[in-house]
This record gives C-alpha cells, structure tokens and sequence, in this order.
C-alpha cells in the first residue's frame, strides 16, 4: 500500500531530525507511481503531486514526527479535494420535465446505465420516460425496451429508421400529453473524434431543452480518458459524469483525471449490470480506491 | 520527440512519458527505457532518430516474437472459437465481423448465441447473423450458456460447418459465479469436441488501463486464452497494454477492431501499431 510504501521511504529518518530533499523527491515518486498504477492521467499525476510536493514543503511537516502518515494525509486530503470534496446532485428542471441526456464511449454502459436512472426515479415515486434514441446499433431500442420491462418504466420509440432527434423530439411531445415528468435520453455510443456523431450530440442538446447531460466513462478507462472527457465537454458542456463497473477492480484513476481536466464531477457510480446497481459517488471512497 | 535532439535524460524521460500515455505499464515503460539507456551508452549511439528507432524495434520484437499469431483454422471441423471478455468490449460485433471474414472465403460458419442473460444479446446477434448471412444456434432468454454451446457444436457437426463462433456474455473477471461459469462453458466445448476449442480469444478495448492486465490473467486461470482481439482501435486510446500482456504473459495479439462495421477486423499487425504508438 502507498502507506507501507512511504513508510519504507522515511524509515531510516525516525533516529534523526529532518528530510532531505531526496527523501522528499523519493516520497513524491511513490506517490506518483500508485496514481499511474490507478490509470491517472500522466499530467495530471504530475500537477497533482506538484500540489502535494508544494503542501508537504509548506507545513513543514517533514520535519514532524511521523512524515509517513502526514504525507498521507495531505495526498488524501488532496485527492478528496479534487474529486469533488462532497456528493454532487442531478439537477431538476424548474419547468418539468427534466431532461436527461447520456453520452459516452462504445460499450460504456449508457444503455444500462440510463435504465438504472429511470428505476431510481420511479422509485422516488416520480413518473420516468425511457426514450430510445440509439438507432444505430443491432437490437439497440429491443434492448432498452427489455430494461424497460423488467423496471416498469415506459420506454419510447419510433423505430431506427428516424433520426435521433426525430426521436427526441417525438418523446418530448409523448411527454407532455403522458404527464411524464422525468425524460431519460439514451443515444449510441460515438467516438469523440467522429465529428458527424457527436454534431448529432449537439443537435440533441440544442433541439430539447436538456436539463443534465451525463457522460458514461467505463472505471477501467486508462490514460485516452482525459482526451474524451474533454471533446466530450467542450460539445456539449456535460453537466457530470457517471463511472460504470465499478463492482470491476480497476481503480478508476480516470475519475481523477476527469475531473481535474473538466471541472466536471463524478455524480453516480454503476455498481452492477443489474437495475438496482446505481450509487452516489462519494469523493472519499473513491480516493482510497485509486491510493489502493 | 521530433527533429534531431541530444541523446539525454530529458530524452529517456520523454520516451517513457510517451509509453505511458499509451497505457504500456510503469514496469514496461522503464524497462524499455532502462534498455535504451543501457544500448545508447553501449554501442555510444549520438541521434535521437537511432534511439527512437530503437526503441520501436524492441516493441516490435515483444509483440512479434513467438507463434499463434494469425487466425488459421486448424485441420478439424469445426472449429471452435470462444470470444470472452468483460462487459462491452467488443465481443459480439468482432464475432460478427469474424463471421463476415470466413463467409467470404467460403466457409460454412455458424454463430453460438450463448449469451443467454443480458437484454436482447441473443437479438443483437441474430441480427448480425442476418446481416451476415450465417446461421445462428440459440435458446431462449436465461437458458444454460452451456447447452447452447453444446447444442451449437452439435449442429456443426450434423452440417459440417467449418466454424461455430461462441459469444458468451460480458463478465467482469472478478466476480468468481460469472467466471466459474466461463470455465464450465469451456469444459463443454472439451467434451463435445474431444479437444479445446481451437481458438479461446480474449476481447479487450482499447481504451482499457492497467486492469487489462489483469482480466488477461484472470481469464487464462479458467479458459486456455489462446489471443487477444484488441477493439476499438479507431479511437484515440493506443492500446499500449497488449505490449505489457505480451511481455509478461506471452499472450499473442491476434486481431484488431476499428470500427463498428463488418469489414472493419484486421489481422493484428505490429509494425503498424507501433507506428501508431508513435503517432
Ligand atoms: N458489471 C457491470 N456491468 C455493467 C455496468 N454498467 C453496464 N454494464 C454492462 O456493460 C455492458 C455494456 O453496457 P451497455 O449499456 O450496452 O453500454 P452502452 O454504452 O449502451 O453501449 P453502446 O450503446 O454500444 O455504446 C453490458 O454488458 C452491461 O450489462 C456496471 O455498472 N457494472
Ligand atoms: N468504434 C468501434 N466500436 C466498436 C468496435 N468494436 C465494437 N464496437 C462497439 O462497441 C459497442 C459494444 O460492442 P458489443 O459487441 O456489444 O460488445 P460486447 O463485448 O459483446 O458487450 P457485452 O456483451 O454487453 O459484454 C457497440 O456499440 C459496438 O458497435 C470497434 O472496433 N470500434
Ligand atoms: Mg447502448
Ligand atoms: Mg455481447
């Protein structure tokens, strides 16, 4: 563990007073190598362990008693700090229905995902609508149809031979006259660097008023994560993410890189294929997750 | 890293940034790097392009080196390929573009619809059998992963199809039910072949961190993994872990996906994808 790890590194200082520098560069690489180990980011290690580096220097703690436990300390606090502090809420129209859009890499998990969201909402008591708009993919609306089933919640569609924002547009009206006070969107999978798909993630945006847009990042993502999250937010200025399979032991790294790269936080965690498998994203669990 | 520089720390420290960026592990980074040190000062290499060229070579080496590289069908039939992996990687869409591959070079191909338990998979398939023009062996809904297989290879026999392509359902490699179940899937196909499938193929996604790593060991530990398909390659992520897994595991890469249509499976190439790393 990063704590048996720096405690090797200060061992030797507990007969005298003091670190030298290279103690110092020797704890900071320790540091630096768990968080690469847990797929953050390489710049974002980087600037991260500049902070710590800078904090551990300041308070002058190398010269305390237990140097081990108070670099620890900071690297937590920090950590805890840069992933959000405290729990992040969705937010809620004003003028219902909120509208909730997913958006993410192939494979990540919006399908799933989205459907747990719906459940979650149902369960509030509120009155969900699940709208198919992947009308790309083999099975894709007979998929979320059979989520839909299995969670009660109505899932709507108008094949996949209209476009998304055909779709999208339809569900809203279906909405209104239905009394459905949540809308849950979920769309294909796209590359980031697909510019026809993710101009189609804009036009979605744009056309409904969508009150929160969910990026879907899979735990095991490793150092392209902040390249996603980035195209992703600059065309659509999503509102938080969710990180999925994190019933997975990834480390989930790419939580930290997102949201030091975005500002956006990590608002919900995927914690198993089944429906009841959605959580809050508490900062704190996920700080000691990534230390390991 | 480009143009002529000095062969210095800030040199090394730039290749190794550059290898970690593309998921290869700390402990591959810096022992390429620690070898590219130790080969600059040997044979007093002077350009940076020497060292650089270098260090592609030693990938090159890794991922090249050892047989099971291709995707050859073996003298029996059929033969049996097994597609595992964790949950959305690819599995189902490379098996169809596999499908697509052996169908135009004549084959007689049928796909096993064995994952019998996420929402519409067994749809997603068939759709993709259509598409193709294959057949496809399936149960209903929840149905025992196994007796679709061995069902599949049944049918294959009765037929003389040349290959039955097994999708089984997304696991993560953790979770010790989902795997056990892999590994009595496997254990079928053994009984009902009188051998072990021919090809067992681990399906990773490119944009996947040191956890590869990983779902590569704990999948070998209950199925005889005999390659990677690495998926998902047309997006920014590099992938750089299979040359981890390689080194450490000795498992070759076999395939490599780059999009979301039929034609788009190649055969893993490792000049190519080191280029790429350099990109
Ligand atoms: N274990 C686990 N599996 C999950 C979780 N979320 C999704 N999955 C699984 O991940 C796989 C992919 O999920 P999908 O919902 O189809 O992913 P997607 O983003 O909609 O995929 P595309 O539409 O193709 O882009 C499925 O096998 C899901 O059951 C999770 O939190 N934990
Ligand atoms: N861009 C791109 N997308 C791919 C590639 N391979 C698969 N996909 C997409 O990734 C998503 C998941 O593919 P699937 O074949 O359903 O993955 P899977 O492993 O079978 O998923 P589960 O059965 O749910 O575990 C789909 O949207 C595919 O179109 C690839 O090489 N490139
Ligand atoms: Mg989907
Ligand atoms: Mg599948």
């Amino acid at each position: 563990s990063l704590s048996d790890k720096l405690q090797n590194v200060f061992q030797k200082l507990r007969s005298r007073g003091g670190l030298t520098e290279q103690e110092v560069n020797d704890a900071l690489r320790e540091v630096r190598l768990v968080l690469l180990e847990a797929d953050v980011n390489y710049k974002v290690v980087k600037d991260f362990v500049g902070r710590v580096k800078e904090r551990a220097i300041g308070e002058d703690i190398l010269k305390g008693l237990n140097p081990a436990q108070q670099v620890i300390k900071i690297v937590n606090e920090e950590l805890v700090g840069l992933l959000g502090g405290e729990q992040a809420k969705l937010k809620v129209s004003d003028r219902p229905p909120t509208v909730m859009m997913v958006a993410g890499l192939h494979g990540a998990g919006k399908t799933t995902n989205v459907a747990k969201l719906a459940l979650m909402y149902k369960k509030q008591g509120k009155r969900p609508l699940l709208v198919a708009g992947d009308v790309y993919r083999p099975a894709a609306i007979m998929q979320l149809r059979t989520l839909g089933e299995q969670i009660g919640v109505d899932v709507f569609d108008i094949g996949d031979k209209q476009d998304a924002v055909a779709v999208a547009g339809a569900a809203m009206h279906h909405a209104r006259s239905n009394g459905n006070d949540f809308v849950l969107i979920d769309v294909a999978g796209r590359l980031h660097i697909d510019e026809e798909m993710m101009s189609e993630l804009k036009r979605l945006r744009s056309s409904i008023d969508v009150t929160e847009v969910l990026l879907v990042v899979d735990a095991m993502t490793g150092q392209d994560a902040v390249n996603v999250a980035q195209q992703f937010n600059e065309a659509l200025e999503i509102d938080g993410v969710i990180m999925t399979k994190m019933d997975g032991d990834a480390r989930g790294g790419a939580a930290l890189s997102i949201k030091a790269v975005t500002g956006k936080p990590i608002k919900l965690i995927g914690t198993s294929e089944k429906m009841d498998g959605l959580e809050p994203f508490y900062p704190d669990r996920m700080a000691s997750r990534i230390l390991g | 890293l480009t143009g002529r520089r000095p062969v210095d720390d800030e040199l090394f420290d730039e290749l190794e940034e550059l290898l970690i960026q593309a998921d290869l592990s700390i402990h591959t980074s810096t022992k390429l790097v620690d070898s590219l040190r130790e080969a600059a000062r040997r044979e007093r290499l002077k350009e940076s392009d020497e060292i650089k060229d270098r260090l592609k070579t030693l990938l090159v080496q890794i991922l090249a080196e050892g047989d099971g590289h291709g995707i050859e069908l073996p003298t029996e039939r059929p033969a049996v390929y097994l597609f595992v992996g964790v949950n959305g990687v690819g599995k189902t869409t490379t098996i169809a573009k596999l499908a697509y591959r052996f169908k135009k070079s004549g084959m007689r191909v049928i796909l096993s619809a064995a994952d019998t338990f996420r929402a519409a998979a067994i749809d997603q398939l068939e759709i993709w059998a259509n598409r193709v023009g294959v057949e496809i062996i399936k149960h209903q809904h929840g149905a025992d992963p196994g007796a679709v297989v061995f069902d599949s290879i049944q049918a294959a026999l009765a037929r003389k199809a040349d290959v039955v392509l097994v999708d089984t359902a997304g696991r993560l490699h953790n979770k010790t039910n989902l795997m056990e179940e892999l590994k009595k899937v496997g254990r079928i196909v053994q009984k009902a072949l009188g051998r072990d499938p021919d090809e067992v193929i681990l399906v990773l996604d490119a944009t996947t961190g040191q956890n590869a790593v990983t779902q590569a060991r704990e999948f070998m530990n209950v199925v005889p993994l005999t390659g990677i398909a690495l998926s998902k390659i047309d997006g920014t992520a590099k992938g750089g872990i299979v040359v981890t897994i390689k080194d450490e595991l000795g498992l070759p890469i076999k395939l490599a996906g780059s999009g979301e249509q039929l034609d788009d499976l190649d055969d893993f190439r490792p000049q190519d994808f080191v280029e790429a790393l350099f990109g």
